[in-house]
């Protein structure tokens, strides 16, 4: 599986609805402090089930909801769909006929979220066991950043055993 | 169970010892069994040996030297488990031009047919990057993602 | 006494509440003294508000936007009470280029008669600095010092 | 006062006796990673009387004592001189007639610390008192580093507060 596209609408700096399509190789995000480059890799987490207001950077799950700036009334709700393109073959089981798997999350300020898979509806648990399946979930070793980079060097042997563990 | 504990540890192991001389130019990086009778309090020590230094406490590395440790242990962590995607969130910052350079080597070497998504402030990964975009407010507290550059 | 500490509340709270639109181009800072029966659970809190944006939690900052608050913080307890001399070590590493010159502004509009000795990998605070030293290992483990400009 | 000279010998990565003079105005010091610049902040600290370990990023206090490194044996004690300059006539009360104040610390391998004001041994009390007159003290404001700048705006009420205390 490979990521095709990341649309979010809605949720933390992106109100108006943003597409990034991502290529294969590396490819790079640059731009000012502040600027929202943090807020999509938050997106990812999101959109791949993460509950955890703090791994989120929130106090709780609804300040993933634009909140409003000079020109611009909050939002409503947010939605991030991320499309996957089966491209290897391997896709995660009961996929194996898609070409495509899109994942969609949306939240109210209700505080409701609502899941979907290939657009109909679905349970956060069929979330996290798809990505479980393709390698990767929103605390495994897919999104690393400098605070933990850090942090692993210096913890306890027994959080760096758990982190071997989680990788077994 | 703990054979499978055991023998994804193998494999970390394996991996670190690799990368850790490839970061720092030399020197030697492993990790230590810590077994103990109570299997619960037993742990896993990372020995970091920069070349040509004595170090008798992780605490007393560098900011840099730190940040390629931490760096040599994920990407080992993400080799046993790869997944199809890897963000990097300024995981550069604390180091200097010669160690992003050694850096941006190593996600080259693993990125192979897996896409990584690097977001960074050193011009030096942005030019080597295949793919480049950029993140602005033009309207405040607004982002705006634009394509800047492709290979 | 909690006379002493009113005063110097409110000098605290007046650099940072000049220093922060100084940093951020614009909009507000300020502290604020969370009042308690239980003086022991008083506190004071930070209220950075970044210009165009409605900042419900302080954890939802940038590394950037975070690094700049934290600047502004530490710069005016520091003019409250003023050492002779002031190290800044890699403060500016989370900045991008235009936040590393307001930085480097802010800390020239500070140093007046003071000294300020500023580690940095950032080439712009290099360039501005009066005086350089290059701290370099021309033998593994043992650290040499080199002049490298005066102005 | 003002920062003059500072030698160091046997103190972390500088085995060798090592001067450095410092010039008003803004100094930068730079060079890669893991090459000293740190320590030097770290010896400032020493010599200033700190006495926490992790503040020294060590276990213990012999850790600052250079521990050898391939073409160099260990030593056996570790020396940090700070000579400080009345350039503006604020001496700190006793200093009053002094043109230059010099603060040594020394430590041996079996624990001992010695100080030294103007070459005369003191107690550390004696040396914690002096940079509390100057203005800045090992804790105080006069040395910031990114970890610290970072943690005070996400740290609690109480905390913020207790860093407004200590300038009062
Ligand atoms: N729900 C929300 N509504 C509006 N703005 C938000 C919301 N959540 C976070 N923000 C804003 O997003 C900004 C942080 O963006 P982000 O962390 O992505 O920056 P960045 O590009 O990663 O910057 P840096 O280079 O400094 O790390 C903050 O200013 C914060 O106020
Ligand atoms: N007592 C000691 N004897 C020998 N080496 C030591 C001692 N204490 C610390 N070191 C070494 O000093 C190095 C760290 O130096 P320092 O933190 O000053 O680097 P730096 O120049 O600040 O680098 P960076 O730019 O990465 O922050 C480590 O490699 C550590 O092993
Ligand atoms: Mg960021
Ligand atoms: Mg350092």
């Amino acid at each position: 599986m490979r990521l095709k596209t990341l649309e979010m609408v809605g949720f933390k700096t992106f109100p108006e609805k943003t597409v990034i399509r991502f290529s294969p190789g590396i490819t790079a995000i640059a731009g000012p402090n502040g600027s929202g480059k943090s807020n999509i890799v938050d997106a990812i987490r999101w959109v791949m089930g993460e509950t955890a207001p703090t791994l989120l950077r929130t106090k709780s799950l609804e300040d993933v909801i634009f909140s409003g700036s000079e020109g611009h009334p909050p939002t409503s709700f947010a939605e991030v769909n991320l499309i996957l393109e089966n491209s290897d073959g391997i896709a995660p089981s009961g996929f194996e006929s898609c070409a495509e798997i899109q994942v969609t999350r949306r939240a109210y300020r209700d505080g409701e979220s609502e899941f979907f898979i290939n657009r109909s509806p679905c349970r956060l648990k069929d979330i996290n066991e798809l990505f479980l399946d393709i390698g990767s979930g929103s605390r495994g070793y897919c999104i690393i950043e400098q605070a933990k980079v850090q942090q692993v060097v210096v913890s306890r042997p027994e959080d760096v055993k758990l982190l071997i563990e989680e990788a077994a | 169970s703990s054979e499978r504990f055991l023998s994804t540890f193998e494999m970390v192991n394996g991996y670190f010892s690799e990368l850790f001389p490839k970061l720092f130019m030399g020197g030697k990086g492993f990790l230590r069994l810590i077994e103990n009778e109570d299997i619960l309090e037993s742990g896993v020590e990372i020995v970091p040996q920069p070349p040509g230094k004595r170090v008798k406490n992780v605490a007393a590395l560098s900011n840099g030297e730190k940040a390629l440790v931490g760096i040599a242990m994920f990407m080992s962590l993400f080799s046993v488990r790869p997944a199809p995607f890897l963000f990097l969130d300024e995981v550069d910052s604390p180091l200097d031009e010669k160690n992003v350079d050694r850096f941006y080597s190593l996600v080259r070497s693993i990125s192979g047919d897996r896409q990584v998504i690097l977001i960074t402030h050193k011009k030096r990964s942005m030019e080597l990057a295949d793919y480049l975009y950029g993140v602005t407010m033009e309207k405040p507290g607004v982002s705006k993602v634009v394509t800047m550059t492709t290979r």
